[in-house]
């Protein structure tokens, strides 16, 4: 799965998704890519999300609209990834998942939940401080 | 905070970032940097989780989920359980451009998708076959059954609630006085 979150220099916001889903799924399985609020979310008021990971789970969750409610409401993206991560967390502690974040100044963020296979995860920025894509990590 | 313009994604999916910048370069829109960056994964397959040839279903059968969202409108198209069309991501933007719907799903979305013009093609490819013959021959496993027979954590369907009898099992119907001839 591909989510991706576009800020313009005009301060428009895109975002979006695309995903085959899980292998060996139910046919008529879907998870939470397509889904506005769980998949990604953008409102140019307040910025953008994306997630990743265990859709059954995270679909459950809006963890897209959640993390942009938070940064509607002042919080800086790393924080309102993480505390989106932190909800999920508390009822299923060993979930995969992962949260991009971006405000409307352009900050950004990043926030997963750990796991002994998934103790980091990487997202890739390119902004005008940037010659070329970089790849960032983040610990879970 | 940082400068704009910018492109995030999940990922280390290199090329669709460099994609998504040069949109912006070009003059696109913040939509059309995420439909082009998106687009790129759809067709480079990355890492097996975007695309064709990738995560078949328990009948073999790759389908694609894609979404796109306008934070200025509101406005979303999205596709669920789309078949048979590799653009999924251009097939949500169509939703988006030509219907006040958000999300179209299964075959009606992949007639929906032919209409706007987008070619029918099969999605599976050797790998994605290779992936669902490897997985019949490990009795169907992992998969996303619980509480059926026969035990999901040991063999393949056809599953079945455990209350349920098996069509060929005598059904004990209930006699209806009031049902006969």
């Amino acid at each position: 799965t591909i989510g991706m979150v576009v800020i313009h220099k005009t301060g428009r916001i895109a975002a979006g998704t695309s995903t085959n889903g899980l292998k060996f799924k139910i046919p008529g399985r879907v998870g939470d890519s397509p889904v506005p609020g769980a998949g990604a979310y953008a409102d140019d008021t307040a910025g953008a999300a994306a997630a990743t990971g265990d859709g059954d789970i995270l679909m459950r969750f809006l963890p897209s609209y959640q993390a942009v409610e938070y940064m509607r409401r002042g919080e800086d993206p790393g924080t309102a990834c993480q505390k989106v991560i932190s909800r999920i967390q508390k009822y299923f502690p060993k979930f995969f998942g992962a949260v991009i974040c971006a405000n409307v100044t352009g900050s950004y963020g990043a926030a997963c939940n750990k796991l002994p296979t998934f103790p980091q995860f990487s997202f890739m920025v390119y902004n005008s401080l940037r010659t070329h894509p970089v790849e960032e990590k983040v610990n879970c | 905070s940082g400068p704009l313009p910018l492109v995030l994604n999940t990922w280390p999916f290199k090329n669709a970032t460099q994609a998504a910048w040069q949109a912006l370069a070009c003059g696109d829109s913040a939509l059309d940097a995420v439909e082009k960056g998106c687009a790129v994964c759809e067709r480079e397959q990355c890492d097996g989780t975007v695309g064709f040839g990738g995560s078949p279903d328990e009948l073999g059968e790759t389908t694609l989920d894609a979404m796109i969202m306008d934070g200025t409108t509101m406005n979303v198209g999205a596709v669920g359980g789309l078949r048979r069309i590799k653009n999924a991501i251009g097939v949500a933007r169509k939703v988006l451009e030509y219907t006040t719907h958000t999300l179209l799903v299964g075959e009606s979305a992949t007639k929906f998708a032919e209409s706007m013009g987008f070619p029918s093609e099969d999605l599976s490819t050797n790998s994605s076959q290779t992936l669902h013959s490897d997985w019949l021959a490990r009795n169907c496993q992992p998969n996303y059954w619980r509480n059926v027979i026969p035990d999901p954590s040991k063999y393949c369907g056809p599953y079945k609630p455990p209350g349920i009898l098996k069509q060929d099992d005598p059904v004990c119907i209930e006699t209806n006085v009031h049902g006969h001839d």
